[in-house]
């Protein structure tokens, strides 16, 4: 990706990170749509032999060779079974049974985690500079599980089974689906042995932001990523009739508008459509929109669709509005016409300016790359929320990253809207999903492997987020774009990732798989169901009172019940719950200090010892935090933030309450 | 309806395995065609999960879900892009 390394200060001096040879002999695995081999990203040069711990393949099919890889694509396996039971026999003249990525998805994030430095990258000239992923010496191999008709579940396990069996440190899973059970998660299922076996897995939260409660892949022993801007956009400006003028966003690289203004007209004006305003293929009159700018709302259809509706409409451009949903978030595109995404502010200025005018006109302005935009990051409008309706005594997402307008490799099989009528070729594509925050942070867990290779999952997933930070260095909460209000723990988690602070985290919180069967203990799953997840027999001791909350996680989630009303009322006692916490040495030997900030008087928050001094490496101290919550409304949230710092090291950890 | 097929996977208990067999595959292949003569194992797993999965109706789903050694009959999950 470019401008991400500078953004997440991964451009520090070198010392700060593990030299190349380390990170060399770190793999990440990437379960998506395959890879396009011949991309720069994945160029070996420099590159030792492969690590000797490797046990994977090239395999070979439609367009992939063995000579596909090499010392950067070190595996390459694809899984069609299920799909093709599902779907019939692949058919190769649309797509290729092999690990070619025929879509783009799968080549972005594969390169986006490990891709190898490539001078002069840009999407059409958009956000030039030196492409490197995030851990750019470490191998990849990709295994093909997505196809063009999606992403079966007994082709994901197949793909998990064989990436532990070949050797990979980290799996990266930009996929995602309704949170079931974990038992019946072939995704959650595959994480619980890779984790067991040291493999950190990442996966994305999903986009079904800004709704609460719409995360997926929230297994415990999964980091769940959300996704932020950067400090980058692509304004473009929208001049109206009446000498207005506002900023939007595009990719659109052709021939830009004149500067003289042009008839303008809001889709749902040009339509015999109900849902007009949204550009829905076939819903624009010809008539109403030939050689003039149409405003169309955002939903429905993908938003390149919009622009190639519009375009096949005779229209000269398009003005893509957020609706409420969406905010003040403006995504990018490569539009294949003249174009801008324009929040809702402006959307509604706009269409205001088009009902009140009777010839309403207006023309927009050639897309540049702007760097240094602040406030940044902002939590993605898309980008999925909390509370964790699976297990709401675990507070996830887990953390955010870059996810938003993010370039990096592409396919060479669709253009980069991915259209059928997109005939350009690129190697390089800006897009935007939780889908490019998880290989940020699976690349950033490969650093920390290299840099730490005894690290366990749990300790590198702990170190990631008690170093993330909440807050700007105003000291205000990272924003989120949807509501343009400050973001909470259900958004960002512990917050936005930042890497230089995470190799030196000072404590940690780690977990065992014996933790893990704790927590599934606390689920009351029966044997069956323990073993389905771990293929072990394991019995949960009947005289031991198994609690969620005591799970050794980084961060806090309390649900707490409302008393019923009959019950309730005035004067109801608060309620006191304990959670224990047991934090690990990895740093020189220290004494820490907590200090907690709570935005509600209505929890009191004790924590005992207030002090813990660490005298060797791996040492383990426990503390206990009593929360003492008063009784609140049924579906009142609040927040606090626990510290342990040494005044070198702040080990953070967001808190969360909820009252159902 | 009856007859319609889908994709699940069927997590077997490895330890509980009938001493008849002389490897599990064995076994997973027997338990399979003891309720359908056509269903072929479209994948065995061996690392993350202990079984296997398979095209099966609904009917014959119930039926190998009664086998010794069976953990649970999952239907197969599809997934997205993010």
């Amino acid at each position: 990706t470019t401008r991400t390394p500078e953004f997440l200060g991964l451009e520090k001096s070198v010392s700060f990170f593990p030299a190349s040879v380390k990170v060399g002999e770190v793999i990440v695995g990437v379960l998506d749509t395959g890879v396009w081999p011949e991309l720069e990203s994945f160029d070996d040069t420099g590159l030792g032999p492969v690590p000797v711990s490797w046990k994977g393949e090239c395999e070979v099919g439609k367009n992939f060779t063995s000579s596909s890889c090499n010392r950067k694509l070190i595996g390459a396996r694809y899984f069609s079974k299920g799909y093709e039971a599902a779907f019939g026999a692949i058919d190769e003249s649309q797509e290729s049974k092999s690990p070619r990525d025929d879509d783009g998805h799968g080549s972005h994030t594969s390169t986006t985690a490990a891709g190898s430095a490539v001078t002069g990258a840009s999407l059409f000239g958009f956000a030039a500079g030196t492409a490197k992923g995030m851990a750019a010496e470490a191998r990849v191999a990709t295994y093909k599980v997505c196809w063009l008709g999606g992403c079966f579940g007994s082709d994901i396990l197949a793909a998990m089974d064989k990436a532990i069996e070949d050797g990979v440190n980290v799996l990266s899973l930009s996929l995602g689906g309704s949170s079931p059970d974990y038992y019946r998660d072939n995704v959650a299922i595959g994480a619980f042995s890779a984790t067991a076996q040291g493999v950190f897995v990442s996966c994305s939260a999903g986009n079904g932001g800004p709704s609460s409660g719409s995360l997926s892949n929230v297994a415990p022993w999964i980091t769940t990523v959300g996704a932020g801007t950067l400090d980058r956009d692509f304004p473009v400006y929208v001049t109206l009739g009446n000498g207005k003028k506002f900023t939007g966003q595009s990719l659109y690289n052709g021939k830009p508008l004149s500067d003289s203004l042009i008839p303008i007209v809001y889709a749902a004006h040009a339509s015999n459509s109900t849902s007009g305003s949204l550009c829905l293929t076939s819903t624009l009159n010809p008539a109403k929109v030939a050689g003039k700018i149409v405003v169309c709302d955002r939903g429905g259809n993908s938003r390149v669709q919009k622009g190639l509706v519009v375009k096949d409409a005779g229209g000269a451009g398009m003005i893509l509005a957020n609706t409420e949903t969406y905010g003040e978030e403006q995504l990018a595109d490569a539009h294949l016409l003249p174009a801008a995404a324009v929040g809702q502010k402006t959307g509604d200025a706009i269409k205001s300016y088009i009902s009140s005018d009777a010839n309403p006109t207006a023309t927009i302005s050639a897309g540049t790359t702007r760097l240094g935009v602040q406030p940044s990051p902002l939590v993605a409008a898309f980008s999925s929320r909390g509370p964790n309706l699976l297990t709401p005594q675990i507070l996830k997402p887990d953390l955010i990253a870059p996810g938003v307008n993010i370039l990096a490799g592409w396919t060479g099989g669709v253009g980069p809207t991915g259209l059928d009528s997109d005939k350009r070729h690129v190697a390089f594509n800006i897009i935007s999903g939780t889908s490019m925050s998880c290989p940020h942070i699976s690349g950033l867990a490969a650093l920390l492997k290299a840099a730490h290779p005894d690290w366990s999952p749990a300790v590198i997933r702990s170190a990631l987020m008690t170093t993330a930070y909440s807050t700007y260095k105003t000291g205000e909460a990272i924003q989120d774009v949807s509501s343009g209000l400050p973001s909470t723990p259900f958004d960002i988690g512990a917050g936005h990732v930042n890497p230089t602070a995470a190799l030196d985290p000072g404590l940690v919180y780690d977990a065992t798989i014996e933790d893990y069967f704790a927590f599934l203990c606390a689920l009351n799953y029966s044997s069956f169901q323990i073993k389905v997840i771990s293929k072990k027999d394991f019995t949960c001791s009947g005289n031991k009172n198994y609690k969620l909350e005591d799970l050794n996680y980084p961060s806090f989630a309390v649900a707490l019940e409302t008393p019923s009303t009959k019950g309730g009322g005035e004067g109801t006692a608060p309620t006191t719950v304990k959670y224990t916490r047991t934090l690990t040495n990895k740093g020189a030997p220290s004494t820490y200090k907590v200090s907690v900030t709570s935005k509600s008087p209505s929890v009191k928050i004790m924590v005992e010892p207030e002090s813990l001094s660490f005298a060797k490496p791996n040492e383990q101290k426990s503390y206990t935090v009593t929360f003492v919550a008063s009784a609140m409304p049924s579906g009142s949230e609040s927040f606090a933030r626990l510290e342990w710092s040494d005044g070198k090291h702040n080990v953070g950890s967001p808190i969360a309450f909820t009252w159902t | 309806a009856a007859q319609k097929k889908k994709t699940y996977i069927i997590h077997m208990d490895r330890t509980n395995m009938p001493q008849a067999f002389d490897d599990h595959f064995q076994w997973y292949d027997s338990s399979l065609k003891s309720v359908s003569d056509s269903a072929q194992t479209l994948y065995y797993y061996n690392t993350v999960a202990h079984g296997f999965s398979t095209r099966l109706t609904v009917e014959e789903a119930k039926l190998i879900e009664k086998q010794q050694g069976i953990l649970a009959v999952i239907p197969e999950l599809k997934y997205d892009l993010h």
